[in-house]
């Protein structure tokens, strides 16, 4: 699980039986108190944020699920006591349980026109990946009985350690053209090896992008998640596209079976275009779903892919 | 591409609980994913405060209700990147 946190936005990424949700509270008392943020704009006490996403895909377990999280409608109402301009979406294929679904507020239009600022660009790139190949799924294992030094230095901690060679081994630092012989761009890496098996960890990319991945390698619930804001093709001055991210993600975990999500403010985004055709370069899937989504003001492609 | 120095510069790590996890019983990859934009950018805050002046306790609070602990964190110039406990 990762958080990410900005000036003026937060991304909140937990899997689990984490309960996600239930942050909402909270956080929105604290901004009030501690930035004097006071986004609560209806008699009902309803708040108002620019834009609020949640989403994820339909859990492998959902009866194991906590509280609110055990189905959708009972989050998207959840979320309804918190935001009154909100959509839910349920995207792909309800019968086999394993689409994707999205819930979605108006955005705000009200504060970019009264401080007239330029909205960030943004995109949004994410690969939920199921049914690990079983070799690739064990290099994120780390085992009892990992031969590790003892931490030579006080600070010097296993978890953070082996989570850093297995970025190495598998080369999930190297996606994107950031070596230092193609760019000097900063690139900052946090990773986490859990015992006995599974691995998180948060790359940041120009000090302002960010990609994370989680893996839970277990035989018969194997997933990994890649989850990605930065604008590919622009960083690399066109070297590389979202095409390029997903191949290497694939090999590096070669699922049986993904979804794959991309959201974009422009349409002409080089890597949304790529995007739409990319069926016609993984030759080893067939597609089981192609859904393209004009929301409000981004685009969403949301593609099903199986091996063949 | 990564260097070992990066094993060296967290601005957060919580060793005893780095020390003591254990996903044995992890079952439940697929995730929750929660963005809120507050502002569409950060030269529209108003205030002199921003989500990033909001001290560590408070995360640590906030993650507690969704039952999450923090492992480490990263500070760039932009944004602050915590590891989570799940």
């Amino acid at each position: 699980s990762s958080l990410f946190v900005f000036d003026h936005k937060l991304t909140l990424k937990t899997c689990g039986t984490t309960t996600t949700l239930f942050c909402l509270a909270r956080l929105f008392q604290i901004i009030e108190q501690e930035l004097s943020w006071d986004f609560q704009t209806t008699a009902s006490g309803k708040y108002k944020p620019f834009k609020v996403f949640y989403s994820r895909r339909c859990f492998l377990f959902p009866c194991k699920q906590a509280a609110i999280h055990q189905n959708w409608t009972d989050e998207v109402d959840y979320l309804n006591r918190f935001f009154d301009n909100g959509t839910s979406y349920s995207v792909g294929r309800n019968d086999k349980s394993n689409h994707w679904n999205l819930y979605v507020t108006e955005t705000d239009r009200a504060t970019s026109e009264e401080t007239d600022c330029i909205e960030d660009d943004d995109e949004t790139f994410e690969v939920l990946m199921t049914e690990l190949d079983p070799e690739c799924a064990d290099k994120f294992v780390c085992g009892p009985d990992t031969s590790t030094a003892a931490p030579a230095e006080l600070n010097e901690d296993k978890g953070h350690n082996l989570g850093y060679q297995m970025t190495k081994k598998t080369k999930l630092d190297d996606i994107y053209l950031n070596s230092s012989q193609d760019s000097n761009l900063s690139f900052h890496h946090d990773a986490f090896a859990f015992t006995p098996c599974g691995y998180s960890s948060n790359m940041v990319l120009d000090e302002k992008y960010y990609y994370t991945l989680h893996v839970t390698p277990e035989k018969g619930w194997s997933y990994a998640s890649f989850e990605s804001n930065i604008p590919v093709f622009d960083l690399s001055q066109g070297k590389q596209d979202n095409l390029d991210v997903l191949l290497h993600i694939l090999n590096v975990f070669q699922p049986r079976e993904f979804s794959m999500t991309f959201f974009t403010k422009n349409s002409e985004n080089p890597s949304f275009k790529k995007l739409l055709r990319i069926d016609e370069s993984l030759s080893e899937y067939i597609t089981l779903d192609k859904i393209v989504y004009d929301l409000d003001d981004y685009h969403l492609f949301y593609m099903k892919l199986q091996k063949k | 591409t990564v260097t070992i120095k990066e094993l060296t510069n967290h601005n957060y790590i919580d060793h005893e609980l780095s020390a003591t996890l254990d996903s044995t019983d992890a079952f439940e990859g697929p995730e929750k994913l929660l963005e809120i934009w507050f502002f569409p950018h950060k030269d529209a805050i108003t205030t002199e405060k921003t989500l990033r002046d909001i001290v560590m306790a408070r995360w640590i609070e906030i993650l507690k209700l969704v039952k999450c602990e923090v492992l480490s964190m990263k500070k760039t110039k932009e944004l602050d990147a915590f590891l989570l406990s799940e």
